[in-house]
């Protein structure tokens, strides 16, 4: 038997906003640690790591591990229908077929219980070593998705460049080129709004504009989001969710021949 | 000109 309460709905409709453009259907992996889900973009270019840990929910039980196969669209959409304070209960029998979920309003007095049919995904998981990052850096998630949208007018790739003066976001195009330079902030009331470099190696990578732009729509899930960039290993964008978990995007980089 | 690499090529299979 596997059940997991959140008390509200609002949490896991962004996660599954952040998520579902990028991944069509994936496992949810569920186990007494938690539930985590890892996928690919079609394209094999780009991979979304969630991890919503058991202390996160309300109530969590899971008697044994068990996969769960989901298409994100459908689950996205059935979640939506939920009031933003609404709890939710997902629940599933040890060889069912169907994932339940249970919508209850705060005042107790409206229900709503969906069923989704679960699938088989045969989805490739890939083993992500722990990496040693050359560069992090944390922005306000606002302002990266600004940046990144701003640049995807312009060109579809993105260069990167970090050095300890500050990050360099620049792009060339058919029409031009255009720059953008976030410097280290110097005194911050709101750590929230702090730009923070921290850099062992200057570095200089390019990734696809498109990726950025869907990664950066997670903005609803913190206020900050970090960049972590290493040479010879893929880009790593982090949304902590604060007791929840988080979600991770990877990306490999762009390389000139 | 740049070319995109896959995620395969630095993460391996489980």
């Amino acid at each position: 038997m596997f059940e997991a309460r959140v008390a509200q709905a609002e949490i896991l409709k962004k996660i599954l906003d952040s998520v579902r453009e990028l991944v069509e259907q994936g496992n949810l992996d569920c186990s007494g640690t938690g539930i985590s889900l890892q996928a690919m973009d079609s394209s094999h270019v780009s991979l979304v790591a969630l991890l919503l840990k058991s202390e996160g929910f309300e109530r969590y039980r899971c008697d044994r591990s068990i996969n769960l196969g989901i298409n994100m669209q459908s689950l996205g959409k059935i979640v939506k229908t939920a009031g933003n304070h609404d709890a939710i209960t997902l629940s599933s029998e040890d060889k069912g077929d169907v994932l339940g979920l249970m919508f209850e309003s705060t005042e107790q007095d409206k229900v709503s219980n969906y069923e989704i049919k679960l699938m088989d995904v045969d989805a490739e998981q890939l083993a992500i070593p722990v990496a040693e990052y050359s560069v992090c850096v944390r922005m306000p998630s606002a302002e990266f998705a600004r940046i990144t949208r701003d640049l995807s007018t312009i060109g579809d790739s993105v260069l990167i460049s970090c050095t300890k003066d500050g990050v360099q976001f620049s792009t060339t195009g058919d029409t031009g080129s255009g720059s953008i330079v976030l410097r280290q902030s110097s005194s911050v009331d709101d750590e929230k709004k702090a730009v923070v470099i921290e850099v062992q190696e200057p570095i200089s990578l390019s990734f696809a504009t498109k990726f950025l732009v869907q990664f950066s729509k997670s903005a609803a899930l913190n206020e900050s989001v970090t960049l972590n960039l290493g040479d010879g290993v893929p880009l790593m964008v982090e949304y902590p969710m604060k007791e929840m978990g988080y979600v991770r995007f990877y990306l490999a980089p762009k390389l000139s021949n | 000109v740049c070319r995109q690499i896959q995620l395969k090529q630095y993460f391996g299979q489980e």
